[in-house]
């Protein structure tokens, strides 16, 4: 299972956030326009967080963030 | 299995219950409008409440809070 | 697998009964209108009760509370 | 796997078989006009009966009881 | 995996089996009319026997005991 | 996984045939017409034999026997 | 899984043959018109042979012997 | 998973090949016009050659050889 | 998971690759016009190619080699 | 699960993300236009990224990177 | 799961990348016009590269590589 993330624009933040007791960001991938991004969840990704315009495709079918 | 939730206004809370004999807020995630959360159910989460106006898009298709 | 239960009204209450020889109320989680409340079945929660008017979205469809 | 059972009158009982050698009621849950239970199968519930007016949804789609 | 039956009239009965070298009947639930009783195969249950007027649905759809 | 047998007459016998080197009739159910018979394969059951007038249903749709 | 045999004629044979380095016939049922016969592929049987007039109804569909 | 051969002549020949290492033909199962054969893979057979005019009917549909 | 090849002319080869850190050929098995070949992949074999005028029938549908 | 990459021009990379409490690039695979790379999560690679145009096709569809 | 790969000229070659921490070529085979190539991932390869006109068949569908 995996969601492509797909950036509209420059500056498109994909946030990994810690799995366990805590919720923290571990890291953050910066897409430009156009770039592609797949991710899973892990033993280390419990939740991903997604800012600015950017497509996600995923098992759900297909939703934009703005 | 994970569910997507794209917040259509700013404070849309995204909250964490957790797994085992006590139901308590462990986490509450803040997304300001057009923000995507995508979480899963693990060890330490076993229920998620979401307040503010959201959609949520899951195996089960898309519902939205209000 | 999971249930997702939309509040249509104030004062929805999404009950957890326990799991195992006694059939109890362990967790009663209130709803406002329009909050969404995501749950599993877990190893304390084998049973779940809604009172109230809400919608429950399910792997078998739709169904409503009243 | 689980079944939801909506009650269609006030006075509905959704009552739990012991699994194993014996067969008996272990618990009955009495459910209001309108009022929803969702109920797994479980170590302790190999089956499941249900008395008064009441609608099921499982895998299997709908039947209602009279 | 399951199998609902509902009984179309008062004195129907569902049969366990004895799962094992032999064959006999460990359990005979009587239905009233408009009753439902969801039942698993289990540890204990290889064979089930309806008799009387009643509907069965499992996986394989319904069908009716006369 | 299961199959469902309805006897469409009088004295239809769905016999178990044993599993491993030997293949035996262990044991012969005998239905009166519009009963229903569900049965498993299990660790004594690997084939089971159907005579006289019935329908099967099973994973594979429908068939009769004459 | 499972395969169902109807003999569409008398003296039809659904024969087991060994599983493993050997391949030998270690039971033939004999069936009669109209009987049916369901049968696993097991520890001591790996392939089945069907002689005489009869329809196979398996997970791939229906095909008939002659 | 298995295969249905279904002989279209007389002579027709289902030949096991050994699994491991080497590819040897370890047994060749003759058909006469009409009868059927189900095998399966297994320990002791990893591929499965026919020779003469049959129909195969496996989880990839129909295909005849000649 | 099997793949079924179909030779449409003789000289057909069905070529095994050893699986592992080498790739090799361990095993080619000739095909006269219309012979069927049925093959897993194995602990010996993670790779299989075909020369010669066939048809190839997998999971994925129909694909005809020249 | 696997998914597949086609540059639509010359330079595009494939770039595998780290898997575990670090996220660094450990690997850039260039491709010309129109060559094709297959690839997989694995015990070393939790996240790709695309940079350049080109088709990613997945179990969820198709999406182009630009 | 496995990928076919239909060359559609000389000289187009398979390569396998290797599993792990490095990502290097251990293996590329070359296929004349026509011929097929059917391959796994495996413990030695995540990742393969099609260089060269072919179709590639898998179970997200077909794409060609140029
Ligand atoms: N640390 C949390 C992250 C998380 C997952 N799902 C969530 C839902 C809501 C809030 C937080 C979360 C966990 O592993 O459980
Ligand atoms: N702590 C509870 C949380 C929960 C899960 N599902 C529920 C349904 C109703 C009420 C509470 C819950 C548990 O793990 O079981
Ligand atoms: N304590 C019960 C709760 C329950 C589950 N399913 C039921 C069906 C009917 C009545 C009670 C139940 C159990 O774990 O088994
Ligand atoms: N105690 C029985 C309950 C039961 C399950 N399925 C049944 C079918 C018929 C009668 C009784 C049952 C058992 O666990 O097996
Ligand atoms: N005691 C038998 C019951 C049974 C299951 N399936 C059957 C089919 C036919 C006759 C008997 C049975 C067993 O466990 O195997
Ligand atoms: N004793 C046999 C019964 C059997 C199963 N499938 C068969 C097919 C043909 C003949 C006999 C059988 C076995 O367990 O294997
Ligand atoms: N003894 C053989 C029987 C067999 C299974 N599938 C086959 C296909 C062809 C010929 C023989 C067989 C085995 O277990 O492998
Ligand atoms: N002995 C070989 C047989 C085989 C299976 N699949 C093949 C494909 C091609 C050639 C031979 C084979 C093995 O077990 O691997
Ligand atoms: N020996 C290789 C064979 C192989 C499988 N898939 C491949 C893809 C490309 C090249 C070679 C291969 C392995 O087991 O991994
Ligand atoms: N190192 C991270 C890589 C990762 C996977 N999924 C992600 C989602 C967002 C950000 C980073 C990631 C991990 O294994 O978990
Ligand atoms: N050696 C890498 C190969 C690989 C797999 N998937 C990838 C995606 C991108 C880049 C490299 C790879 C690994 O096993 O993880």
């Amino acid at each position: 299972d995996h969601m492509i993330i797909k950036a509209l624009e420059d500056g498109v933040q994909v946030i990994g956030l810690t799995r366990g007791e805590d919720t923290k960001f571990h890291h953050s991938e910066k897409l430009d326009q156009g770039e592609l991004l797949i991710v899973q969840f892990t033993d280390h990704t419990s939740a991903v967080k997604v800012k600015g315009k950017a497509i996600v495709q995923s098992s759900h079918g297909k939703i934009e963030s703005e």
